[in-house]
């Protein structure tokens, strides 16, 4: 990617990043549409042999032989039975049955997680830079799993379980399905035994936001990644006949407009159909809209394909409006037409104009790539938000990472808007969803397994997490574009990881296989149930089990409202936390906020604990005393831990239902 | 259409697999064929579960369920890129 190893910090830090020796015995497995293994940012010059452990293979065939894996990609694999059972033979003259992208989308999240740095790489001349994985001397290994018609659970779990037995170190999944039990999530049963085995597997949070309750990979054993902005756009500026000009985003690359002001029309003028606003396929009147500029509305079919609908009309130019589902957020494409992306409010405004003046008109005038936006990082529109729906006392997403506008390798089998009549091909492409944050993390996972190698995939992403921040150098809480108002843990977890400060996060709460085992006891989960996550008979204790005891690095509290007529006094729930020293000696003091005083009382018992050696673990337990609040009401706080050089951060989420 | 074959992911107990077998492949092919002559395996999986998947009417899934060494029979979830 470009920018965002700058926005992280890890550009300037280099020194105090692994060595490439330990780094480049880290491999990533990444489960996604495979790989393009002629992308510049799998060259691995540089690279020493690959690890000796390593028992992966890079399968062959037609369109994927021994040559396209290197000591850079170092394993390929693909797993389609599952997808060609339901659906049928793979259709090879429209994807290859091989480890080969076809699709770009694991191309890109393989290259963001550990590409090579690439200098110069750009899309269309957009995002120039030098473009590098997150971990540029680690390992890549993919999977291919998903195909043109999705991603089959039981290839999926094939994927990881070749991918545990090849002897990945992180795993990387851009991808989800509806929410169920864990014993039921393919995804969460093949990364509970990932996890057993050191390999810390990092998985999309969902793009299903801003809704409550529209989390994916939830289980606690992986780490969940919602996606922020970086500080990075890509201006366009929408001019009306009225005057009145408009800040919009493009990744547009062609013959631009004609200087003048255009013809400019609403799609659901132009349209015969209900939803002629939508530009969906055959619904435009090219009559009406041969030569404009048309207006179209966000939502139901694929963005760039409104941009190819209203250019097989013979519109000239296209602006994008986004409804209240998307509010604010601009995300930008590589549209096939001149055309560009405006918010809910501008779309209003612009749509107010139309309808008013006679003959409308307007012009787009493309402005590059601007850097140091602010405020950024801004929590994504599209990211998927908690409360956890499967277990609400585990507060996910754990964290937030770049996932908009983020450039990476891509397919040279498809063009970079995806559709079928894009024959363009880029060597990088510029996309957005908590796929893109994802690898970032992976990436970051793997920085600190090479510096740490002893630490637990818990302990990693405890470091990410206790270190993460939640507000700007201003103090202001992180926003969420969504509402243009602060952002909560239930939208960014922890906050937005910060990698050169997880390097060293002096404590750390860990979790072992059996801790989650506790878990499973206090879910109430049946001994076949447990048997199928853990892969062993496990009765669980007579002892009392509690959920919130798992030693997770943050807090959920969730609340049942009492009914009217019941006792309304206030009740008194308790966590306890297990910290480890990871760091110097020392004495590390704790401090509380919170949003919601009044209705919640924190108190943490001792408020002090003294650490005189490494992997020393003392306990703290953290007492919510809270009245009765009506149901949908949160209240949020922070609780951080510090001795003076490191804070030990975690959101604490507090909500009545 | 009710009994459409559909595929299912199988959990098995291995702890619990029959003295008589020495290979656990042999006692999933065992199992799966003790309700079903014509179905075949789609993977075998050792490491994150163990089991395998295969393709199975409604009541040939249940009733794989009953037999011994069964955690589970779930049909398969499609996942989507994100």
């Amino acid at each position: 990617t470009t920018r965002t190893p700058e926005f992280l910090g890890i550009d300037k830090n280099e020194g105090l990043f692994p060595e490439s020796d330990s780094l480049s015995d880290v491999v990533i497995g990444v489960l996604d549409t495979g790989a393009w293994p002629e992308s510049k940012s799998f060259d691995d010059l540089g690279l020493g042999p690959v690890p000796s452990s390593w028992k992966g293979e890079c399968e062959i065939s037609k369109d994927f032989n021994s040559s396209s894996c290197n000591k850079k990609l170092i394993g390929a694999r693909f797993f389609s039975k599952g997808y060609e059972a339901t659906l049928g033979p793979i259709d090879e003259s429209k994807e290859s049955k091989s480890p080969r992208d076809d699709d770009g989308h694991g191309t890109h999240t393989s290259t963001t997680a550990a590409g090579s740095a690439v200098d110069g790489a750009s899309l269309f001349g957009y995002a120039l830079g030098t473009a590098r994985g997150m971990a540029t001397r680690a390992r890549v290994a993919v999977y291919k799993v998903c195909w043109l018609g999705g991603c089959f659970s039981a290839d999926i779990l094939a994927g990881m379980d070749k991918a545990v037995d090849d002897g990945v170190n992180v795993l990387s999944l851009s991808l989800g399905g509806g929410v169920s039990d864990y014993y039921r999530d393919s995804v969460a049963i093949g990364a509970f035994t990932a996890m057993e085995r050191g390999i810390l597997v990092s998985c999309s949070a969902g793009n299903a936001g801003p809704g409550s309750d529209s989390l994916s990979n939830v289980a606690p054993w992986i780490t969940t990644v919602g996606a922020g902005t970086l500080d990075r756009d890509f201006p366009a500026y929408v001019s009306l006949g009225n005057g009145k000009n408009f800040s919009s985003v493009s990744l547009y690359s062609g013959k631009p407009l004609p200087d003048s002001l255009q013809s400019f029309v609403y799609a659901g003028n132009a349209s015969t159909a209900s939803n002629g606003n939508l530009c969906m396929m055959g619904t435009l009147s090219p009559e009406k809209v041969a030569g404009k500029i048309v207006l179209c509305d966000r939502g139901i079919n694929a963005r760039v394909q409104k941009g190819a609908v209203v250019k097989d009309a013979g519109g000239a130019g296209m602006i994008l409006a986004n409804t209240a589902a998307n509010g604010e957020e601009l995300v930008a494409d590589a549209h096939l037409l001149p055309a560009t992306g405006v918010g809910q409010k501008t779309g209003d405004l612009i749509k107010s104009y139309i309808f008013s003046d006679p003959n409308p008109t307007a012009t787009i005038i493309f402005a590059g790539t601007k850097v140091g936006i602010q405020p950024s990082p801004v929590v994504a529109a599209f990211s998927s938000r908690g409360p956890n729906s499967i277990t609400p006392e585990i507060l996910k997403p754990d964290l937030i990472a770049p996932g908009v506008n983020i450039l990476a390798g891509w397919s040279g089998a498809v063009g970079p808007t995806g559709l079928a009549v894009d024959t363009r091909r880029v060597g990088f492409n510029i996309i957005s969803g908590t796929s893109m944050s994802c690898p970032h993390v992976s990436g970051l996972a793997a920085l600190l397994k090479a510096a740490h190698p002893d630490w637990s995939p818990a302990a990693i992403r405890s470091a990410l997490m206790t270190t993460a921040y939640n507000t700007y150098k201003s103090g202001q809480n992180i926003l969420d574009i969504a509402t243009g108002k602060p952002s909560t843990p239930f939208d960014h977890g922890a906050g937005h990881v910060d990698p050169v400060s997880a390097l060293d996060p002096g404590l750390i709460y860990d979790i072992t296989a059996d801790d989650y085992l506790d878990f499973l006891c206090a879910l109430k989960y049946t001994p076949a149930q447990i048997s199928s996550l853990a892969k062993r008979n496990f009765t669980c204790d007579t002892k009392k089990y509690s959920v919130t005891d798992l030693n997770y690095p943050s807090f959920a509290v969730p609340l049942v409202t009492e009914q009217s007529g019941g006792d309304s006094g206030s009740s008194v729930v308790r966590y306890t936390r297990t910290l480890t020293n990871v760091g110097t000696p020392g004495t590390y003091k704790v401090s509380l906020s919170s949003s919601a005083s009044e209705s919640v009382k924190i108190s943490v018992e001792p408020d002090s604990l003294s650490f005189s050696k490494v992997n020393e673990k003392l306990s703290y337990t953290v007492t919510f005393t809270t009245s009765s609040m009506p149901s949908g009401t949160n209240a949020f706080g922070r609780l951080e831990w510090s001795d003076g050089k490191h804070v030990v951060g975690s959101p604490i989420a507090i909500s009545w239902s | 259409t009710s009994q459409k074959k559909k595929t299912y992911i199988v959990h098995m107990a291995k702890s619990e697999m029959p003295t008589s077998y020495t290979e656990h492949s042999n006692w999933y092919d065992s199992c799966l064929k003790s309700v079903s002559n014509s179905a075949e395996m789609l993977y075998t999986y050792n490491n994150v579960i163990h089991g395998f998947s295969t393709r199975l009417t409604p009541d040939e899934a249940e009733s794989l369920q009953t037999q011994p060494g069964i955690l589970s029979v779930l049909p398969e979830v499609k996942y989507e890129l994100h």
